[in-house]
């Protein structure tokens, strides 16, 4: 069996039979567009291209999420606004050589959606740079050439904030290395923060992790279908 | 020419059932789902004279009109999948990630000759 497993396994595009340490959760987008084109009838022209991924509009035959290996920054005395700050680092070297990225989504979650009363003041900032070899040696500073790559405030925390990180991503793959993201959750600093004191970050503590979904293009398993398609 | 033996409906071209089950080759330990899937193959004859429903191509129905002529030299068209589709796979990779892959033309749904 080992022969002709190893040959199946090729078909599939896995290079060796995985054997996974833990089995973690099936992250609910996964499930959702996977229980989609289960029901799907097989004549249905919604099934579409296997090498396209409908729900987000891209080209691509696989879909990952990665989970977040980076850690919480306790560096000094904190900024008397920050509430969070933590290293985002996703693992993308079980990418394929062949695989193309076309498309990378930071999820940043919390346990529960919060509606801070008015009276709690102006609400949160959240920051995202690029990790710097400078940042992870000490403490990250934004002025220490970190690039700034998203920055939003908000006041009603949702259970999910999502972030289209394609372009990073693709950087990763190609040019830089991954040196991850740092995340910064501030209190804002209009005139309400000063009246917030710690209470500002209080919705905070329903952060519960981040994750980073991936969709790359097989272009062996899809040129070949392509053309067969043609 | 001897009278070609009369083809029953089940011998003629057309999908058989074939189950892949996955616990059976002992990959149930990463992948999540499905638990196994219905590949199916085609197999049966594709006789003269051709008829509709058997998915023919032009090129077929003059094989086997050849084949009907002269036995030994020409054989009967193959039975093969025309219609094929995809199916999607959720597992876990070598660092405990679910990958969520789909791959294509993984089902026989029809055949022709």
């Amino acid at each position: 069996l080992s022969l002709q497993e190893s040959l199946l396994l090729k078909s599939l595009g896995l290079s060796t039979k995985p054997s996974p340490k833990t089995h973690g959760p099936v992250p609910c987008v996964l499930w959702r567009i996977f229980q989609r084109r289960k029901t799907l009838p097989s004549t249905s022209k919604d099934l579409g291209d296997a090498c396209r991924v409908e729900e987000f509009n891209v080209p691509g035959n696989i879909i990952r999420v990665f989970a977040d290996q980076g850690h919480f920054i306790h560096n000094g005395q904190p900024p008397r606004l920050l509430c969070l700050r933590k290293r985002l680092y996703f693992n993308l070297s079980v990418l394929e050589e062949d695989e193309r990225l076309t498309m990378a989504q930071l999820e940043i979650k919390f346990s529960h959606n919060s509606y801070p009363s008015p009276s709690q003041g102006q609400g949160l900032e959240l920051r995202l740079y690029r990790s710097s070899r400078l940042a992870l040696q000490g403490t990250p500073a934004p002025e220490r050439g970190q690039k700034l790559l998203v920055e939003r405030s908000f006041v009603q925390l949702h259970k999910s904030l999502v972030f289209d990180l394609s372009g990073v991503a693709k950087d990763w793959r190609t040019h830089s290395r991954n040196l991850g993201l740092i995340l910064e959750i501030t209190e804002s600093s209009g005139d309400g923060a000063s009246a917030l004191g710690s209470g500002g970050c209080t919705s905070i503590n329903s952060f519960l992790d981040t994750s980073l979904l991936v969709v790359t293009l097989s272009q062996q398993q899809c040129r070949a279908s392509r053309r067969r398609r043609r | 020419s001897a009278e070609p033996p009369p083809v029953t409906p089940s011998s003629l071209c057309k999908p058989r059932r074939l189950y892949i089950s996955f616990s059976d080759v002992g990959w149930e330990n990463w992948i999540i789902a499905p638990q196994g899937y219905l590949a199916n193959y085609c197999l049966g004859e594709c006789p003269f004279p051709l008829t509709a429903e058997l998915n023919s191509t032009n090129h077929a129905i003059l094989q086997t009109m050849v084949h009907s002529l002269d036995p030994e030299g020409t054989p009967q068209p193959c039975c093969v999948p025309v219609r094929l589709s995809p199916i999607s796979i959720l597992y876990y990779d070598n660092s405990d990630n679910v990958v969520l892959r789909h791959y294509e033309d993984m089902v026989v749904d029809e055949c022709g000759c």
